[in-house]
């Protein structure tokens, strides 16, 4: 279920975005731009839940028109820090 | 468990006392560096109505948070796009290199007070960035101003106040504002002494003030051992040590008690010698203060000094011989102050002619040394024969105003 698909030309604008704000983990260098069909659709919908708009999973008018919004630079999902237990492992 | 460090980015200020500075301004911006600066001031003083946390503004270098209006690609890792689409970041106080970085695109039309389809609105963008400078994340909320879409304006700046989210957010990083304490406004510094009160505050209604760092001077007078540089309705005052008091321009009408608020500018100031009173002069009227409130009978016209009736370029009073001279196009007059009356023989042609471009614009006296200052240069004069000595024009706004760094606009652009 995981395969990897290519992007869709008119899609790979909306895959930027989700990867840009955190959404979506970067592309894997392997696979160059492809990402999932579940991890793209997996990352809609935490975008949604996040905006407060119907979580569709697809890039329905609401979320395209939140994609459009002006706004921060800042990802919405920061990057996980690595806990403390590791730290002194290390 | 949803929302606890939800928000946070985890890390905070140590210190409560928080310096910032407007490093770089929009080339091209319907809003003027002054209300940029305002606009900045009463962004962070959102959260520090929240909070123990006090903002000072400062002018050199090095600032806690330092504001910056930037194109494009400009190195940090968060690229601006032009206008629309990314509008501003801000790096969190965990950012070994970047902490209190905020950056705005400068390709984004700013507004401040205009209808949402006019803009972006800076304010709302600005306490937004500022979340971020303190340490917060972006917020799902549809009512926090840390949610990360762009919403249009947040209402007058004098009167907005965070949601109680946010309040909560803010103040689980940094505790509660103290009962009583004071928010330190940026016009206000806590080492500043004078013989003379602090200048007023901003008015409500943002007028755009002149720009220090590009603007021409209307007079120059040094009173009480202090500096003061008029232009139009405003001044900006230089303690003993030459620093500024604030950057913000004070309003002169406000502080000079009984000068009229339709005085459009002053044509020359400066403090006589023989009483320490201080003299105003603007077209064919001047008024004598006694410190800052006008003495009775004021204005009279300028001719009771046998100046001509339209009034005088310039002035400057020498504390050796308490002379004071006054210049207007290519001539000088000489006025004794302790006899009250002109030397014979004025007016003669200024020394100045030939020397300098006249008329000039204002003219000061130190305790021994003349300035002259004309468009956005200032010549030192030799004292005696008034001709300037070498090494200059040289910039106002760089050697007295405190403006570093790209002086815009461009010091060959016209004044």
């Amino acid at each position: 279920s995981a395969r990897p698909v290519p992007t869709p030309a008119d899609e790979s604008g909306e895959v930027a975005w989700l990867t840009q704000y955190g959404y979506l983990p970067p592309a894997n260098p392997v696979t160059g731009q492809l990402q999932t069909w579940e991890a793209v659709t997996s990352a809609i919908r935490g975008m949604q839940r996040f905006a407060g708009v119907p979580e569709t999973g697809i890039p329905d008018d609401a979320t395209l028109a939140l994609i459009r919004t002006p706004r921060c630079s800042l990802p919405d999902v920061l990057p996980a820090r690595k806990n403390g237990r590791q730290w002194r492992k290390r | 468990r949803k929302s606890r460090g939800r928000r946070s980015a985890g890390l905070a200020w140590t210190k409560r006392n928080i310096s910032w500075k407007v490093k770089t301004y929009p080339r091209e911006a319907r809003l003027g560096r002054e209300t940029i600066r305002a606009l900045t001031h009463y962004a962070l003083k959102v959260w520090s109505e929240a909070t123990p946390l006090t903002f000072h503004e400062v002018g050199g270098s090095s600032a806690d948070v330092s504001v910056e209006f930037l194109r494009l690609d400009h190195q940090d890792g968060y690229p601006f796009d032009g206008p629309g689409g990314m509008v501003a970041h801000a790096f969190f106080p965990g950012d070994p290199q970047r902490a209190g970085h905020v950056h705005f695109d400068s390709d984004e039309d700013w507004t401040f007070r205009s209808p949402d389809d006019y803009g972006t609105d800076l304010f709302a963008v600005a306490v937004h960035e500022f979340g971020h400078s303190l340490g917060l994340a972006h917020s799902p909320s549809k009512r926090s101003i840390m949610r990360p879409y762009y919403q249009g304006p947040v209402g007058d700046p004098l009167q907005y106040q965070l949601q109680a989210d946010d309040r909560t957010d803010i103040q689980r990083l940094y505790g509660m504002a103290r009962p009583g304490s004071r928010v330190l406004h940026s016009t206000e510094k806590p080492e500043a002494s004078s013989l003379l009160p602090d200048p007023p505050s901003l008015p409500r209604d943002f007028p755009e003030f002149p720009d220090r760092c590009s603007s021409s001077i209307d007079a120059v007078a040094q009173i009480r051992g202090e500096t003061f540089f008029f232009k139009g309705q405003y001044f900006w005052r230089l303690t003993h040590g030459q620093h500024l008091t604030s950057l913000r321009p004070a309003l002169s009408a406000a502080f000079w008690r009984g000068l009229p608020r339709s005085l459009g500018k002053v044509d020359a100031v400066y403090e006589r010698h023989t009483d320490h009173r201080i003299l105003f002069f603007s077209g064919p009227l001047y008024w004598v203060f006694k410190d800052n409130g006008v003495e009775e009978g004021y204005p009279r016209p300028v001719t009771d000094f046998g100046l001509p009736q339209g009034g005088v370029d310039a002035a400057f009073s020498w504390p050796h011989d308490r002379k004071t001279f006054f210049f207007k196009g290519g001539l000088q007059w000489c006025y004794e102050e302790a006899v009250g009356r002109m030397d014979e023989g004025s007016p003669t042609h200024t020394a100045l002619g030939g020397q300098l471009p006249t008329p000039v614009d204002a003219m000061l006296s130190g305790s021994d040394e003349v300035y002259a200052f004309k468009g956005r240069q200032y010549w030192k004069l030799e004292r005696h024969s008034l001709k300037p000595e070498k090494g200059y024009p040289r910039s106002i706004a760089r050697d007295w105003l405190d403006c570093t760094g790209e002086l815009y606009p461009p010091p060959s652009a016209p004044t």
